[in-house]
């Protein structure tokens, strides 16, 4: 494993800490969209299939099991907590996530390295991965007062899949035969989906003014 | 054993 590697699962976690944190410690969703956390949870449960049959490494099935439980807790609090619900910004996170997942679903049929359930359910997940986020921006561009924790943990999780990307140029050029166009194009998507957040994220922290997105 | 190499990233 290279530094990027690491540098992006530690990110990836501090994105999905922080989020724990907020939700669990002040009992707050605020700008949280539900429909971003249901789609990851998604993207984990079809991705990490294979945890109980390949075994890689103790970090690679801890880190999957701590994915998948905060994200399932994640969205249990969001649906089920009642002090939580309170701050759930319901009429504006209205985004229509099923149609990311139809389409990402279709495209996993159409597009992957081999045809059976568990490759296809892991290229859906690269896939709808890819676009997860997007109830998630939208939801941003319609809340007024972003808090500082909700930017935090969409700036860590959008950074997590550009340290991937140089990871995977790491991997291209230490290993021979390492390509792999679906992660890597996906990968790149999904990082482009952030270009704009990231700019008004980082001229927010030089200009040390809040965070708003352009409607 | 060989380990299926390319799923090795989460």
């Amino acid at each position: 494993m290279n530094a990027f590697r690491l540098a992006g699962d530690m990110t990836h976690l501090i994105s999905v800490l922080v989020l724990l944190l907020k939700i669990h410690t002040i009992k707050s969703c605020a700008g949280i969209s539900l429909k971003t956390q249901e789609l990851y949870a998604l993207v984990f449960a079809t991705r990490y299939l294979d945890i109980f049959t390949d075994f890689i490494s103790l970090y690679n099935t801890v880190m999957k099991l701590i994915f998948l439980g905060s994200s399932f807790s994640i969205v249990w609090y969001m649906r089920r907590h009642k002090l939580v619900q309170r701050s759930y910004d319901k009429d504006h996170d209205t985004f229509r996530h099923q149609l990311l997942v139809l389409p990402c679903l279709i495209l996993a049929l159409l597009i992957h390295e081999q045809f059976t359930f568990k490759e296809v359910m892991w290229t859906f997940s690269i896939y709808l991965e890819a676009v997860a986020i997007l109830p998630q921006l939208v939801l941003l561009q319609r809340t007024r007062n972003i808090d500082n924790l909700t930017g935090q943990y969409v700036f860590f999780l959008g950074a997590y899949r550009s340290l991937y990307i140089l990871n995977w140029i790491y991997r291209y050029f230490t290993e021979p035969h390492y390509v792999h166009w679906i992660t890597w194009i996906s990968g790149l998507v999904q990082t482009l989906l952030y270009a704009d957040f990231f700019y008004y994220y980082i001229s927010s922290w030089k200009n040390n003014v809040k965070l708003t997105l352009p409607a | 054993r060989y380990v299926y190499r390319s799923k090795d990233e989460l």
